[in-house]
């Protein structure tokens, strides 16, 4: 693991006092490779290195830590302090109902995610309404109505239209008819190249004009996931990120690249398939994760 | 006009980021890096760009097996079992194989063994309507095994060409689920000799190096005859298939490329390693 791989760097330093530029190059380099076989992003892992060093040049090796675990301490901190500092709660404000805006790749776990979010907030007092604004997949509309039966949370679907804006209209006025304070708005997953349905997610953003705009990403994303939260981010505006299926063993690197890119928070972790398996975001367990 | 590279640590470095940031991971860039370096320095010290590029292609697709095979059947019928992780695109991509075989003239039905996750036998059958094949199903929650029993023996009794199996998502972590995989597949050799005969394990190409995992897990439970690659419709390159290549020798036979029906072809390795390069 990298920190065997770093004592292998630094040995014979143990007591004798700073880090030097040799070891350190060649310790960062096997910090990046860690990093890059994390999927943290190539040009985020070079940031982030070059952070690290910055830290650690002449840093006074502890004399209760070998430089190796010295190293590793800074890695650590560093990536606790970004992924985690920006952490705050869920934004249900404005006029009511607030609008929560669910979006994301393909098979990233939006729908679940959707009804894990209105168990969590109905378990906080809140009366979710479930909208269905995927009018796109095959049973779609039927998975959030399984789901909205399961947590007890009514769901508005409209089999008549194909245009989610139009049914981010009806749910608006469906919800203040049953009293419900928070729309979660399900929507079609998308790729962030596709400037149609790209239009279209910032038309359905428009018509919800939602407090809180969620990015839903897959833990085991690779390389693409600076690309796929920069265009979510801008189109999406988004608010923060969920990161999905971390019940898995996916390093999880596409978290540091979703931060580092997006500037907003990780809100919440999927662990599971169940509709209670919704954690609130742990950045020390993701970064333990990352660093193998 | 000829483009002149010297085959230093800095360009070789360069080739590698290339190849990582097309999720090819570290050891495999490495390696492959390493492997244009002792090809091409063999004869010079530099070359000309386009060698370069020509030569790491060739390395790439000798990796990846053949060129657009079509698949050979099994049985009759020829059983396909279609498994991966959550979300990654199995049921879609039955819905498009379907098609495939359907369009070759032979009689199809598919099997709803996801019988766990909200609305995916809906999502199946919908599928099954949109094609124009059968599919046989149960009640939710039932033991998928049953279902794939039940389908192959009616595909048996019917006189179907092919069978495709959906199976629930499972992260490959879940032992439970990885066991339940194992008997679906053994219950499957029960009914129809051979069976499963294709075993398919669909990647997600916005996959990292999990990919891996994922290959090496399913592998150990049910053995994978083919990787469907899909979604590469989007920005992802999906190279971590030439470090599963490289490590487990499974070869990519399909590929997806978008939500709808057609959007499926046989896997072109050259095809492929071009992409990874543009
Ligand atoms: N193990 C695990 N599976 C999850 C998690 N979140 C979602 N899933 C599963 O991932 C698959 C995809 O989830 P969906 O909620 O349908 O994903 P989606 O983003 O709505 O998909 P599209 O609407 O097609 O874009 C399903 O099998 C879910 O059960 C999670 O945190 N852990
Ligand atoms: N862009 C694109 N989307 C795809 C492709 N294949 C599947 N999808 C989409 O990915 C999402 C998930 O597809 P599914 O077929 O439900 O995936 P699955 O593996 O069966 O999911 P689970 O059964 O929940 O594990 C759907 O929105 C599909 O339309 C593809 O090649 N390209
Ligand atoms: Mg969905
Ligand atoms: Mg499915």
């Amino acid at each position: 693991d990298l920190q065997e791989k770093l004592e292998g760097v630094f040995r014979g330093l143990s007591g004798k006092g700073k880090l030097s530029e040799e070891n350190m190059t060649e310790g960062l380099r096997e910090i990046r490779r860690a990093l890059l076989s994390a999927d943290v992003e190539v040009g985020v892992a070079k940031a982030f290195v070059a952070r690290v060093r910055e830290k650690a040049m002449g840093a006074e090796v502890l004399k209760s830590l070998t430089p190796g675990q010295q190293l590793v301490k800074i890695v650590h901190e560093e990536l606790v302090t970004l992924l985690g500092g920006q952490a705050e709660a869920l934004r249900l404000e404005g006029t009511p109902p607030a609008g929560v805006l669910v979006m994301g790749l393909q098979g990233s776990g939006k729908t679940t995610f959707s009804a894990k979010l209105a168990l969590h907030l109905k378990s906080k007092g809140r009366r979710p309404l479930l909208v269905a604004c995927d009018l796109q997949r095959p049973a779609a509309i039927e998975q959030l109505e399984v789901l909205g039966r399961e947590v007890e949370v009514p769901v508005y679907a409209r089999r008549d239209t194909k245009d989610p804006v139009e049914v981010v209209q009806g749910a608006k006025s469906h919800a203040r008819e049953i009293l419900s304070d928070v729309l979660i708005v399900d929507t079609a997953g998308r790729l962030q190249i596709d400037e149609e349905l790209m239009a279209e997610l910032e038309a359905v953003r428009e018509a919800l004009d939602p407090s809180e705009r969620l990015l839903v990403l897959d833990a085991m994303t690779g390389q693409e996931a600076v690309s796929i939260a920069k265009t979510f981010s801008e189109r999406g505006e988004i608010t923060g990120s969920v990161l999905t299926k971390l019940d898995g063993d996916a390093r999880g690197g596409a978290a540091l690249s979703l931060v580092e890119v997006t500037g907003k928070p990780i809100k919440f972790a999927g662990v599971g398939e169940g509709v209670g398996d919704l954690d609130v975001f742990h950045p020390d367990r993701i970064a333990g994760r990352i660093l193998g | 006009l000829r483009r002149e590279v010297y085959l230093t640590d800095e360009f070789l470095e360069e080739v590698e980021e290339i190849l990582i940031a097309a999720d090819v991971g570290v050891d495999a860039s490495v390696e492959l890096a390493e492997s244009l370096r002792r090809r091409l320095k063999q004869e010079k010290a530099q070359a000309d760009l386009a060698e370069v590029t020509r030569v790491l292609r060739e390395d790439v697709a000798a990796m990846l097996g053949g060129e657009e095979a079509e698949p050979e059947l099994g049985g009759p019928p020829h059983v396909i079992l279609m498994v991966g992780v959550n979300g990654v695109g199995k049921t879609t991509s039955i819905a498009k194989l379907a098609r495939f075989h359907k369009d070759r003239g032979r009689k199809v039905l598919l099997a709803a063994a996801d019988t766990f996750r909200a609305a995916a036998v809906e999502q199946l059958v919908s599928w099954a309507d949109r094609v124009g094949v059968d599919v046989v199903r149960q009640g939710m929650g039932s033991d998928p095994a049953a279902v794939a029993f039940d389908a192959l023996a009616a595909a048996r009794a019917r006189g179907h060409d092919v069978v495709i199996v959906d199976t629930a998502g499972r992260l490959q972590n879940k032992e439970g689920l990885m066991r339940e995989l194992e008997k679906i597949a053994r219950v499957c050799g029960r009914q129809v000799d051979g069976a499963p005969h294709e075993t398919i394990l669909c990647l997600d190409a916005n996959t990292g190096q999990n990919g891996i995992t994922q290959a090496k897990e399913f592998s150990a439970v049910v053995p994978i005859d083919a990787i469907l690659l899909s979604k590469l419709d989007g920005t992802a390159k999906g190279g971590v298939v030439v470090a599963i290549a490289r490590s487990l020798q499974l070869p990519v036979r399909y590929v997806g490329t978008g939500e709808g029906v057609d959007d499926f072809a046989l896997f072109s390795p050259r095809e492929f390693a071009e992409g990874l390069f543009q």
